[in-house]
């Protein structure tokens, strides 16, 4: 081990194990997290090529790769509880930007189990565990995003077939966006105005067939690819999809809440606020996310500190540590401070999360508006904030924090989305002002 | 805050538009404002944070009144304050982040830790003020020279934070392959790591790469 690192490993005044643990939520979870790290890293199946050094369909196909590795893996190893499944998909993924069924689990199964009917679910949900469908989450278009209830995609009832029929009128309602449209995914849930009778009832979602099961060729009417290059999540073929007046029958609307009769009837559901809990899950999540990649990025930041010798304080004396100068602590502790800050915060929301879910199925709403504004403030405080801080880092580190090697070119660029997905930044901190502003 | 001002009594995280409000009502001219701030006690400064964050709503509130008497507009109104909105929620998730902070110290036993994670949190929360200096200073919260103190004092505790700097991220206890950095391994022997993973890039497969002689023997020759 470098020795600067080690003297400066022993001059800790805390057991760094107990920290560890208050972090992970308590020894049993350290322990456990550890156990399914070593079962990851130690499996010969789970060896990549240094994405660094491999081309887009390259990387796009390594991560196709793990991920159906990683699907056998956890049934052969047993692993099924979410937080577990969570931290072995965490280990196998490495970068959480880079599974290419990452929308299947964390967004196309989560609404099948919150928003079919029974019936729904015993079609969908072991078509969907078995793998023989794979799917995503199709709500952005090419020109609206945010704003939800701008959104142009129509699903319009025909009571005479008892079939919804699926149009993206314009080239701006093109679904676009989603990770694992393009090439993974054969279905979709579609985010579209409903209309029956010839009334609109907002936004309602629709499971959409899109490539065959068996060949993965587009259906008729299916017009689906990849959006191309981006900034980074090059492992992710975020998709387009244009429906062109295509059928689904009517058991494909998910109706655990809202309904439409044979007739057409439309039956409201009893609370709009049965959605937010999935946005406030999601927020948490990315709260806890960007306490994790500010981890990341100081981590790298100030091991690299410790070991990097710079210029001299006095002459004729050897180089210090670039840790020891003023400037470099108050670039990288305040980052230090705050990845500790966020991390307690994402802990508090999804123990707050959990608490109201609980008060949610005895069917009591009171808390949820209130934790759905603050977590819509809280990802765009904690997002922003991040974003601006692994850029510090990585400058912190001077020329080699431009090279790949210091991974921070691949930290920004995975993370930087999260300040606009799932709600831009400006849009979710002025959805929380409206909250204070009623208090 | 219009509930509030309808006298109604809120719970949760936002209770503290009551206790602004309460605040406020005193008599007293905003520059003789009690600004006793303990600039080493956190749950004093978490108490500014919870002013600074009530007065910002209460500014951008009464902002949307007077726009929406200009304009006679509610959806303008709205538009023309969203700079002091956005202020205002930046300020509540500031507060809401920092009172997070020091309420986790509560629940941690071991000594050692509980004291590097308060030298953690108190310096979050000075940093925070200084990078936010004029809030506070423009709501009377704090004085200048408790500012210029607050300077002083982020300065000795970055040297009381140093001893502990690698300890800190290695808590984090995120895996070498995890992490992917040639820069941030853990057992910090990053140059003969970096010359080894430079040699595995993908440009190095060939001693001479074939554009040598595709086109710079040719050019070679014309010239």
């Amino acid at each position: 081990m470098n020795p600067d690192i080690m003297k400066e490993r022993q001059n800790a005044t805390f057991d760094v194990e107990k920290l560890t643990n208050i972090l992970d939520g308590g020894p049993e979870k350290t322990k456990r997290r550890r156990e399914i790290e070593t079962l990851v890293f130690n499996d010969p199946d789970f060896e990549e090529e240094d994405p660094n050094f491999l081309s887009r369909s390259e990387r796009y196909d390594q991560a196709v790769r793990k991920s159906a590795r990683m699907i056998l893996k956890m049934r052969e190893y047993g692993i099924g509880h979410p937080d577990e499944i969570y931290f072995f998909k965490k280990y196998v993924i490495k970068r959480n930007h880079e599974e290419a069924m990452g929308l299947h689990f964390s967004m196309f199964m989560p609404t099948l189990h919150s928003q079919c009917d029974p019936e729904q679910a015993r079609k969908w949900l072991p078509l969907a565990n078995s793998f023989q469908v794979v799917g995503t989450y199709a709500q952005t278009e090419l020109g609206h995003g945010t704003h939800l209830r701008g959104l142009e995609t129509t699903a319009t009832y025909d009571p005479a077939t008892q079939e919804f029929v699926l149009n993206s009128p314009t080239f701006s309602s093109i679904k676009w966006w989603p990770g694992g449209l393009g090439k993974t995914s054969n279905c979709a849930i579609v985010i579209a105005q409903l209309y029956t009778q010839g009334n609109c009832h907002g936004l309602h979602a629709f499971i959409v067939p899109i490539r065959d099961f068996n060949t993965h060729e587009p259906l008729p009417g299916i017009v689906v690819g990849d959006i191309g290059p981006k900034f980074g999540y090059s492992e992710v073929d975020n998709g387009f999809l244009k429906l062109e007046n295509i059928r689904i029958p009517r058991e494909n609307m998910l109706m655990k809440h809202a309904t439409v009769e044979p007739d057409g009837t439309y039956v409201k559901p009893p609370s709009s606020k049965l959605t937010y809990g999935t946005m406030v899950f999601i927020r948490s999540l990315i709260v806890g996310n960007s306490a994790l990649f500010l981890a990341k990025s100081c981590t790298i930041a100030i091991r690299y500190s410790a070991v990097r010798h710079q210029s001299d304080f006095r002459p004729g004396s050897p180089e210090p540590q670039i840790l020891d100068y003023q400037t470099q602590q108050y670039k990288l502790f305040p980052l230090l401070a705050m990845a500790y800050a966020f991390a307690f915060v994402g802990q508090y929301m999804n123990d707050t999360y959990n608490r109201i879910t609980g008060d949610i199925n005895q069917g009591d709403f009171t808390e949820m508006p209130e934790l759905h504004a603050l977590s819509a403030g809280l990802k765009a405080f904690t997002t922003w904030a991040t974003n601006a801080a692994i850029e510090v880092c990585r400058m912190s580190c001077g020329g080699h924090g431009y090279s790949c090697s210091s991974a921070l070119p691949d930290i920004y660029v995975g993370f930087t989305p999260s300040c606009t997905y799932e709600g831009e930044n400006t849009v979710m901190m002025l959805q929380t002002a409206r909250y204070l502003v009623k208090s | 805050y219009q509930q509030v001002k309808a006298g109604k009594q809120l719970s949760g995280i936002v209770s503290y538009l009551n206790e602004a409000e309460h605040w406020r009502v005193q008599p007293q001219p905003v520059a003789a404002r009690p600004t006793v701030v303990d600039i080493n006690d956190l749950a004093s400064l978490v108490e500014v944070y919870k002013l600074r964050a009530a007065i910002l709503v209460e500014m951008a509130a009464k902002n949307i009144q007077q726009e929406l008497q200009r304009t006679k507009n509610q959806e303008d109104a709205w538009n023309n304050s969203a700079i002091d909105l956005v202020r205002a929620s930046d300020a509540h998730c500031h507060y809401v982040v920092v009172k997070l902070f020091t309420d986790k110290l509560g629940e941690i036993g071991d000594t050692a830790v509980h004291s590097v994670l308060s030298t953690l949190a108190l310096f979050y929360t000075l940093h925070g003020i200084t990078q936010n200096s004029g809030d506070f200073l423009q709501a009377g919260l704090l004085s200048v020279p408790q500012v210029m103190l607050i300077s002083v004092r982020i300065k000795e505790l970055l040297s009381q934070l140093r001893p502990n700097a690698v300890a800190l991220v290695d808590a984090f206890d995120i895996h070498d392959k995890s992490l992917n950095s040639v820069l941030g391994r853990y057992d910090g022997n990053v140059y003969e790591h970096l010359f080894e993973w430079a040699r595995r890039s993908p440009l190095n497969s060939t001693e001479v790469h074939e554009s040598f002689h595709k086109y710079l023997k040719p050019l070679r020759s014309k010239l």
